[in-house]
Formats: C-alpha cells, sequence, structure tokens
C-alpha cells in the first residue's frame, strides 16, 4: 500500500515492497521533489542555462589546470564539474544532453585520472562508459592498460581482445596485446 | 438376469495369470536388459590405461585425505540411490513368476478346465497334420486314417466298447476333413470352433459367487473403491506434482523462479562476487525442504563454512553442510542455464567459478590455484614467497625444495602427494579454433558452422610449447564422409575425464569441462553451455619438466607424442545472412579446478 | 537520468567491492 506524506510530499510504502517498486517510488519522488522546487511555470525538457553555465566554469577551469600542469587541481575541478551536473539538474531535463554532457566530462576524468596513478577511480569510470553503450577501442585500450596497472592481467587481455575485435588492425591495442602475453606468461611461470 | 458364477475355478484362474504377466513379463525383460547391459560397458569404466593412471594417482591422494565422516555420509547417500538384489522390482518379479507357477499348476489340476479345453475341436490334431498342410495331405491322410477306422474295416475282435471308441474317433475323424474341406462345414467351423455350428456357450462372471453375491461382496466393493478412489489417485497426484515441482534440469520450480527473478532485476551496476552467488543458492527451494527449521541465513552461513573449511563441533550441522553442499551441483548448473537464457556472461562466468570454489572448499582468493592443493599451510604461504606465485605454473619453477618452504611443507610423503596433485591438474592450452561447415572450405552466408577447437591438454609442470611448434596435418579435421555426416562424433572417441581430487566435496565426482559461447560486439552470451565429460589426459603422464628442459629443440621435443585434444561446439543459430567477420568470445572452464582456462577471441569469416 | 545517477552513485560501491576481491 502506497502513502502520501502531505508535509514532505514524498510517497511511500507499506507492508512487503518489490525492488523495482522501491525504485519506481525513489523515482516518482525525486520527480516530485525537483517539480516542487521548479520556480519557473513554464519549464521546458531544455537544460537550464544556469547550471549550465556553472557546470561548463568548473570543467573550464579544469581544462586550464590540466594544460597549466596543475593535474590534481584539475581532476578535483573536474570531478566537481560531474558531481554538479548530477545534483543540479533537473530529472525531466533532455536525456541526452545530460549523457553526452556526463560521457564528455568523464573521458577527460578518465585521462587524467590515469595519468595521476589513480587507476581504480579511472577503471570505473571506464565501467560506466561501456555501460552507458559507449563500446569504442580508446575505452578498452584505456580499461587494458589500468587493468594492467592494477595487476589484473587476464581480465586486462579480455577487454584487450574485445577491443581488438571492434578494431583488428589498431596498433595501440596490439601493442598492449603483447604486453598482456608477456605478463601473462610471466604469472603463469 | 440370473448370472452363472465361476463356481468351479474355470475362469478366474486365466483372468489373474493375464494379469500377472501383462506385469511380469515387460518388468522382467527390462530388469534382465539392465542386468546385463550394467556388466558390459556402462558411462562408469574406461579402458585407457593412462586415463586409469592418472586417476589412480589422484584417487590415492584424494582417498586419503577424505575425512571418516565424509565417507560415513557417502555411505548413506550411496545407500540411498543404491540399486542392490534385493529392491523392489526384483522382489516384484520373484514373487509374481512364483505366483504364476502355482496357478499354472491349479489350472492343470482342475478337472472342470482341462475337460473344457479337450472339448474344443482341433481338425488337425484329429487327422494328424501340421497347421500349413494343403489339400492334397489333408486328403491323404484322411485317407489313410479313414481306411484304419471305417467301421467296415474294423477288426471283428473288438469289444462293443472298443467298437464305440472306434466309431465315434471315425466320426470325430469324418467331421475334421469335412471341416477344412467342405465349404459349409469350414465356414461352421471358423465361425462357431465346431463344424457341427454353434455349441453351448456360457457367459458369465470370473469370481466365485460368494464374492459378488454373498458375504464377500461389500469386500469386493470396498476394494474397487479402495483402488479407484484412494490408492490410484494418490499415486498420480504425487507423481503429477513431483513432475509439476522440478524444472528439467532438476532444480525446483521455485528455486527457478528465484534466480530467473534475480537476473531480470540485475543491475549492471552490480559486481558480480562468488558472495553474491552464494547468496542467491542459499535461498533455494531445495534447501528449505531439507531443513525447514534452517533459515536463509544460516544455508549462507553453512555454504561460507564450508568455502573456509571450518571445523564444525555439532554432527548434525556437519551433515547438514556436506547435503547442502552436494546438491549445490544441480544448483549452479540450473543456475549455469538461466544465466546463459538471459544471454548473461558475467553471471554465468561467476556461477562456473563457484562451482570450482565448492567443489575444492576454496574462497575466491588471487592464491586459490595454490589453496586447492593438499597440505597447503596458508599462514607459512602468505608470510613467505619472495615472488608472488599465484598459479601452479609459477609454483613449479621453482625446484622441490624451495616448493616445500614455499607451501610451508615439511614433511616428505606430503609433499609427494601436493606434487602429485599439483602435476595432475589439467591445464588447457589452445592450439587453434575456427568455424567450420562440413564439407565446406569456408563458412557461407546462413550455412551452420559448428566451432571447432583443438587444444592442448598439459600439466603445469611441463615446459610451455607454444602453436606454432604443432604441425598443421596434426590438427586437420578428417574430410571423410563419416566426418561430414556427424562432426561431433570424434568427441566421443575421448575416454572419460577421471573422478577429480576433490576430498572436501561430499561426493565422488568427476571432472567437466564448460564451454559458454558469446558475442564481441555486445559482451553477452549466445546459447546454454555446453559440457565436454570427455578429454584425454594423456600428455600429464609426460615427463616434460620446465626446470630440466632450458629449450626445445628435435631431441626434447616431438609433437608427435602429444595428444591433442578435440572440442566441437555446435552453434545455436546459423551464420548471417551478409558477408563480413563476427567475432565471438569463446570460454572454456574446468568445473573442478582451478587451473589455466580458456577464454579467446575467434572470428567466423562469413564469405560468398 | 535517474539510471543514470543511480549508474553514477554506484560508483563507490563498486570500487570498495574490487578492493577487497582483490
Amino acid at each position: 500500500t502506497l502513502q502520501y506524506d502531505i508535509n514532505t510530499k514524498k510517497i511511500s510504502g507499506s507492508g512487503t515492497v518489490l525492488e523495482s517498486q522501491e525504485i519506481n517510488i525513489a523515482q516518482i519522488n525525486a520527480l516530485t521533489q525537483s517539480l516542487v522546487a521548479e520556480s519557473n511555470p513554464n519549464f521546458t525538457p531544455q537544460p537550464h542555462d544556469d547550471s549550465t553555465k556553472l557546470i561548463k566554469n568548473l570543467f573550464e577551469s579544469g581544462l586550464k589546470n590540466a594544460k597549466q600542469n596543475r593535474l590534481p587541481e584539475a581532476l578535483k575541478n573536474i570531478t566537481l564539474a560531474i558531481e554538479m551536473a548530477q545534483r543540479k539538474r533537473a530529472p525531466w531535463e533532455a536525456f541526452a544532453v545530460q549523457l553526452q554532457e556526463m560521457q564528455f566530462m568523464l573521458r577527460h576524468k578518465i585521462d587524467l585520472s590515469l595519468v595521476q596513478g589513480k587507476y581504480l577511480d579511472a577503471l570505473q569510470d571506464l565501467d560506466m562508459l561501456l555501460n552507458t553503450g559507449l563500446v569504442q577501442p580508446e575505452i578498452m585500450i584505456r580499461k587494458t592498460d589500468a587493468l594492467l596497472k592494477l595487476g589484473q592481467l587476464d581480465q586486462a587481455r579480455i577487454d584487450c581482445e574485445r577491443g581488438l575485435s571492434l578494431q583488428p588492425q589498431n596498433v595501440k591495442l596490439k601493442a598492449l596485446m603483447l604486453e598482456c602475453t608477456r605478463r601473462l606468461a610471466n604469472y603463469n611461470g | 438376469q440370473s448370472y452363472e458364477y465361476d463356481e468351479s475355478s474355470e475362469t478366474w484362474p486365466f483372468f489373474v495369470l493375464t494379469l500377472l504377466l501383462m506385469v511380469l513379463i515387460p518388468l522382467t525383460i527390462l530388469q534382465v536388459h539392465k542386468l546385463l547391459l550394467g556388466k558390459s560397458g556402462g558411462v562408469d569404466d574406461t579402458d585407457d590405461p593412462d586415463q586409469n593412471l592418472i586417476q589412480k594417482q589422484l584417487e590415492n591422494v584424494n582417498d586419503a585425505l577424505v575425512s571418516r565422516d565424509v565417507l560415513r555420509f557417502r555411505q548413506v547417500f550411496d545407500r540411498k540411490g543404491k540399486r542392490g538384489i534385493l529392491n523392489v522390482k526384483n522382489v516384484v518379479i520373484v514373487v509374481g513368476w512364483f505366483l504364476v507357477a502355482s496357478i499354472v499348476q491349479r489350472v492343470m489340476n482342475n478337472d472342470a478346465i482341462v475337460e473344457a479345453a479337450t472339448g474344443l475341436f482341433d481338425p488337425y490334431s484329429i487327422l494328424s497334420v501340421s497347421i500349413n498342410a494343403n489339400d492334397r495331405e489333408i486328403k491323404s491322410a484322411y485317407r489313410k486314417l479313414s481306411v484304419k477306422f471305417h467301421p467296415d474295416k474294423l477288426s471283428k475282435d473288438l469289444s462293443p466298447e472298443e467298437r464305440t471308441v472306434m466309431e465315434e474317433a471315425y466320426v470325430q475323424i469324418t467331421k475334421a476333413y469335412e471341416a477344412l474341406t467342405d465349404e459349409l462345414t469350414k465356414e461352421n467351423f471358423l465361425r462357431y470352433g465346431h463344424p457341427d455350428g454353434p455349441q453351448n456357450t456360457t457367459h458369465g462372471i470370473a469370481l466365485p459367487r460368494f464374492l459378488v453375491d454373498g458375504v464377500g461382496s461389500p469386500l469386493v466393493v470396498l476394494f474397487y473403491v479402495a483402488l479407484l478412489g484412494v490408492i490410484l489417485p494418490y499415486f498420480v497426484s504425487k507423481w503429477w506434482s513431483k513432475t509439476q515441482l522440478h524444472t528439467k534440469k532438476g532444480i525446483h520450480v521455485k528455486t527457478a523462479s528465484y534466480f530467473v527473478d534475480r537476473l531480470i532485476n540485475y543491475k549492471p551496476s552490480e559486481v558480480v562476487t562468488v558472495d553474491l552467488i552464494i547468496n542467491w543458492l542459499s535461498h533455494a527451494e531445495e534447501f528449505k525442504i531439507f531443513y525447514p527449521e534452517f533459515k536463509q541465513s544460516d544455508f549462507e552461513g553453512l555454504l561460507h563454512d564450508h568455502l573456509n573449511r571450518r571445523e564444525e563441533p555439532d554432527k548434525a550441522r556437519r551433515y547438514a553442510r556436506y547435503r547442502i553442499v552436494a546438491k549445490c551441483h544441480s544448483l549452479l548448473h540450473g543456475l549455469l542455464d538461466i544465466s546463459c537464457g538471459f544471454r548473461n556472461t558475467d553471471i554465468a562466468n561467476m556461477t562456473l567459478e563457484t562451482f570450482k570454489c565448492i567443489v575444492q572448499a576454496v574462497p575466491h582468493s588471487p592464491y586459490r590455484q595454490i589453496f586447492q592443493l593438499p597440505h597447503v599451510d596458508r599462514k607459512k604461504f602468505s608470510e613467505g614467497s619472495i615472488d608472488e606465485v599465484c598459479t601452479l605454473g609459477k609454483l613449479f619453477t621453482y625446484e622441490d625444495a624451495k616448493i616445500s618452504k614455499i607451501l610451508g611443507i615439511s614433511d616428505e610423503k606430503n609433499l609427494k602427494e601436493t606434487l602429485t596433485v599439483a602435476s595432475n591438474i589439467p591445464n588447457l592450452k589452445l592450439l587453434k579454433a575456427e568455424f567450420l561447415v562440413p564439407g565446406e572450405p569456408q563458412v557461407t552466408l546462413a550455412s551452420t558452422p559448428h566451432l571447432s577447437i583443438k587444444l592442448l591438454i598439459r600439466s603445469a609442470k611441463h615446459k610451455a610449447i607454444p602453436a606454432e611448434n604443432f604441425p598443421q596435418e596434426m590438427m586437420e579435421e578428417p574430410q571423410d564422409f563419416e566426418f561430414q555426416k556427424d562432426p561431433f562424433a570424434v568427441m566421443l572417441k575421448e575416454p572419460l575425464l577421471p573422478y577429480s581430487y576433490a576430498p572436501f566435496f561430499p561426493t565422488k565426482r568427476r571432472d567437466g569441462i564448460c564451454c559458454l559461447v558469446g558475442l564481441q560486439k555486445d559482451g553477452k552470451l549466445l546459447q546454454t553451455p555446453v559440457t565436454i565429460q570427455r578429454l584425454s589426459l594423456k600428455n600429464l603422464t609426460k615427463d616434460f619438466d620446465k626446470r630440466q628442459i632450458k629449450e626445445l629443440n628435435n631431441d626434447n621435443f616431438k609433437p608427435e607424442d602429444w595428444e591433442i585434444g578435440t572440442i566441437k561446439i555446435p552453434l545455436g543459430q546459423p551464420a548471417p545472412n551478409e558477408t563480413g567477420d563476427v567475432f565471438f568470445r569463446v570460454i572454456v572452464k574446468s568445473t573442478d579446478y582451478f587451473t589455466s582456462d580458456l577464454d579467446f577471441t575467434v572470428a567466423m569469416q562469413v564469405r560468398d | 537520468n535517474q539510471a543514470l545517477s543511480r549508474r553514477y552513485n554506484s560508483i563507490l560501491k563498486r570500487k570498495e567491492i574490487c578492493i577487497k576481491e582483490w
């Protein structure tokens, strides 16, 4: 059974609630909360200009820092930009825009993470990109690299092979494959 | 309105005899067949000497390490499923035939029946001719007999009684001849069984009067009511519910629907681990039926106890643990099947890893290849080792003395056992993988290719042999008609995989090799798993120690000496309708050991 | 959007599991 709380403007379920129902309830509440918070009566799926400006500013300062070789700050800026996008954007804003924005920013974050040796973070972001359907050789190159650095040799080879199946003549992937094979041979005595 | 009852016991013996024989004859044939077939060449035996040698070596270590408790459990477990001499079927057969014999005896002794039988008219026996006699033979037989029995031809010395008998016999002979030759008489004979036309026939009930009319009749009614109203429905409903309650793979429908639910609600953000699979297993309905007093968390605890080889002081809990672990075999196979149906590679892969963990009672640690070995001192192992040793292959790069230090084994005999197990665990090496269409040089549009994998089974102790060292001829397929008709027959020629080294698993089991096929493009599985149970492990008996052989050359390596294994996997769907390359990911894993499994990409080149 | 957000928020938990496993 569903209950509606007038004060918080949220619904909740009582009794045995299925996992899928819980997710639906959470989504309805998120939508309601952001609708209630919306001040503009004529809102559209167009992303809000002010949040876009904020996110863009953060991102650009990140890029500037990167150019000036202040990599830790750059990483922090871009991570914040992504967090901002997650928090400030309303759930009804166009998905395509939100997705592209996130993918774009994540790619930069991944490269910065890899350069600074934060391989596990990079791996998580790479997996996220893969989950959003961005199955491309560049992703597989970086994933193989991160996994090799983390010592996960079997998985590195598996992802490298997947990359090669997308682009069999990719030079970087071929080089990474040799590296995987060499290290696996040593691993297996 | 008035029925004749079987007071003289003429008919009911035949009725009972028919019922008995209807059941006994097929049952006896089946049992005899099973007995004969069971002795010669069943699923269990293998006469490959190398395979037997490896099995013996592993069994020796296995038997030394299996706990007495597990052995006791196996005795109880095996006895439940045992089909000994003294089982129900055999008793039924013996008792049944005994009853048949006694009824036949009774029939023979029953005068009324004998009398009725002799009353039957058999013209062939009267004329003393065979059933297949033609008209000429019948005529000549009649002439000969009539000569003997004709009243005018009879001898004068006979007494009146003897004369009457002879005259009667002559009448019979004439009748018999007419029954076979004269049209009208023949018709009578065929229709009524007697040349004189319809004889006296009686209709009755094949039961004595007292059972139907008198004292026994309520008993008979009660018997039928019990049979039709109680016994029959009981057995039918029991069988029906049993069929309904279990899926084709042998797991309970509730368990299967739980797994399906988990897979439907599977979130890609969830990292699949062995702990997750164990958690799913602990919800199995089979466990609840075995032990209704335990909760799901208890089952999960028992499984983790097994993985960590925790000592259990309580005997009942120990037996519960064995039973649960033994059941995991079919549950995991069921889950594997379901996850392949949902095309989920991660779950299927992790299910196979969980299988290995449960068989070997080893948690999914990075050192699991080492921990599956016997006598390993885990504490000493984690404290020592300068160089990271995670694999058996790496372990065998060290001399035996160093190995004993790394694994913390001081006893000479124990070390020998450990090394025996380590060197007899099959390692898989891919030599060649391709898609083949029997009879065609390449894969054409919309053809039905199958995947042909050539692999080398080697020991972790052996020096690595690159695939290039094996000439192409060794990996060629026979192109004869037999092969084209059934390319998978070659796999049946291999011997059965031996019993595994698995002293912590409650039942004795054979190794298996499970193959999964998926698409690289979307990363999802394509078809149900294929389990291989036949593969020659001959190469494991070879002496090819990597510590002694520095380089491969013509002296120490001859490719012909090595056995190349073949795995053929049928594809569930035909080749695509357009030319191009399709990339498949193939996973080939052992179900029982942590070893070097195969996980490779193979391209299907579809050409016009 | 919500699915994207859930997936993003699961990153921390995934990291913990990877550390534990490896």
